[in-house]
């Protein structure tokens, strides 16, 4: 897949942890995530999505990703943490 | 908080539109109120949950059109993106209150390109309001994505997937069932935990006012024509079919009647007549009236192709004519000139495809047409083809359904007047 642009990664970043997919940044140590949990986040936003679990930002998932939606997360806050227990 | 909270503990919920899209040119504040009432309505027309518009501040559901950051902590993020969002149930002040983006050209009745459907995305919202979280199924309404217009909102059928979800929070809204009055004790006992498990031994579904009935012990569920259960949870047998004795475990066998669609329950050496879910008067009968033996039946369906009614005991089959009310000579016949049949059947039923089904514990043969011979590639799974379960649930191990009466040596069939486990009702 050609190589995502900044602002792509930090779009799809911005969309995985809106809804749900990854942690928010650790707000005190801003500390960013890392490249096995963005891998993660992203399979199982494709696999929600119905795509192809690739693991990476192709285009296929950055379109969905700009598909109109609802804005309440996919994956709950309590079952997030649950998960990263 | 978004996080989902379980459900409304209350059963009537008020709402009211707060404020209207500002672009109301599309649409007219009475569409709008039109489609949030009918929006609300997807969901209470199958749960126990009423819907009714107030106008004051304090309705447990607010409506906004609003956009960006309207103070919730989510702001929306103009045209396309997010659309909108709805609070789970609770306590706090914004449970179930629905958000939708001003900024979004909602319309009605307008092909897709034309702007965000509403009444597609108010049912959505509407799911959350009420409990449901988002799910990737690919037919459910719950789908994150918006997916387009939905149709007719007078016509709309919520998909099978969301009404599962829905009836394990709320249960279904049944004419039969009472619905819990708030502070009211249930008049319905609730059954013990019997959802239907997948290896129940069900032994006979059978068409019933387009429906199925499966039972097991007192409890029964009904299918759809499409075999979509109704409901996960049973009714008691004799609190719908009025007038059977309340001591009634199990029952034997059950049939419509051709000609008057009565129908006629069986139990040991007794009978009954329904007309439709009422006893007649003068009745249990003794089942001589059949000219049956006086063990009882296991099955009795009437066959499409001659109309005659069979009744099935232990290795042998009747033939009764229910036009004449007479057995017909010769009867009893050996069970085995229905070749590939297993003997003690618990149930026989005709289907709207114009075959025979039988059932015997966990599994089902087919007899097509006029046939008395069974179909290729049977038995096979009730669970699977007839409640829809998955590989796994379909063939898992009974232990959690077998009770003692039914922990009996594999090998031979228990005589189902032993295991509880009777399943009949009737034809249509």
């Amino acid at each position: 897949a050609p190589s995502l642009t900044t602002e792509q990664l930090d779009t799809g970043v911005d969309w995985l942890s809106r809804f749900g997919y990854l942690p928010p940044p650790d707000p005190v140590t801003g500390q960013l995530q890392t490249k096995e949990a963005l891998t993660k986040a992203i399979k199982a936003m494709q696999k929600f999505g119905g795509l192809k679990e690739t693991g990476v930002l192709d285009q296929a998932t950055l379109g969905l990703m700009k598909l109109p939606r609802c804005s309440l997360p996919d994956v709950s806050q309590a079952e997030g943490a649950k998960r990263r227990r | 908080s978004l996080t989902p909270q379980n459900k409304w503990n209350k059963r009537h919920l008020s709402w009211r539109v707060k404020t209207y899209p500002k672009d109301s040119a599309l649409l007219g504040r009475d569409t709008v109120r039109a489609l949030m009432y009918y929006a609300l309505k997807v969901w209470s027309d199958i749960t126990p949950l009423n819907f009714h518009e107030v106008a004051g501040s304090d309705a447990d559901i607010q409506i906004d059109f609003t956009k960006a950051d309207h103070n919730d902590g989510y702001p929306f993020d103009g045209p396309g993106g997010t659309v909108a969002h709805a609070f789970f149930p609770g306590e706090r002040f914004t449970a179930g209150d629905t958000h939708f983006d001003d900024d979004e050209a909602w319309t009605f009745r307008s092909p897709d390109s034309h702007g965000m459907d509403l009444f597609a995305v108010a049912v959505h919202e509407f799911g959350h309001a009420i409990g449901l979280v988002h799910t990737s199924a690919m037919e459910s309404i719950m789908r994150p994505y918006y997916q387009g217009p939905v149709g007719d909102p007078l016509k709309y059928d919520l998909p099978y997937e969301d009404k599962v979800r829905v009836w394990q929070l709320y249960g279904v809204r049944d004419s039969v069932s009472h619905t819990n009055q708030p502070g009211r004790p249930s008049q319905t006992p609730e059954p013990p935990n019997k959802n239907v498990t997948y290896s129940n031994h069900f032994n006979c579904f059978k068409v019933l006012f387009c429906g199925v009935l499966l039972r097991t012990g007192k409890y029964f569920w009904r299918l759809t024509r499409e075999k979509h259960l109704v409901s996960l949870r049973p009714a008691q047998i004799h609190r719908f079919w009025r007038g059977l004795p309340t001591n009634l475990d199990s029952i034997d066998a059950v049939y419509e009647r051709p000609g008057d669609h009565k129908i006629v329950f069986f139990k040991g050496l007794k009978y009954w007549v329904f007309k439709d879910n009422i006893v007649e008067e003068g009745y249990p009968r003794p089942i001589s009236d059949f000219g049956l033996p006086t063990e009882g039946v296991d099955a009795a369906f009437v066959w499409l192709h001659n109309d005659k009614t069979y009744f099935f005991k232990d290795k042998h089959f009747w033939r009764y004519d229910d036009h004449l009310r007479r057995m017909d000579l010769g009867y009893p016949k050996e069970s085995i000139l229905w070749k590939g049949l297993p003997a003690q059947l618990d149930d026989a039923m005709r289907w709207s495809d114009g075959s025979s089904y039988f059932f015997k514990g966990k599994e089902y043969w087919r007899v097509p047409g006029s046939d008395m011979e069974v179909e290729a590639g049977y038995p096979r799974l009730i669970a699977k083809d007839w409640l829809r379960c998955t590989e796994m649930q379909s063939d898992s191990p009974d232990s959690e359904t077998k009770s003692t009466e039914t922990r009996v040596n594999e090998h031979h069939h228990p005589d189902h007047a032993e295991n509880g486990f009777e399943v009949c009702s009737c034809t249509s």
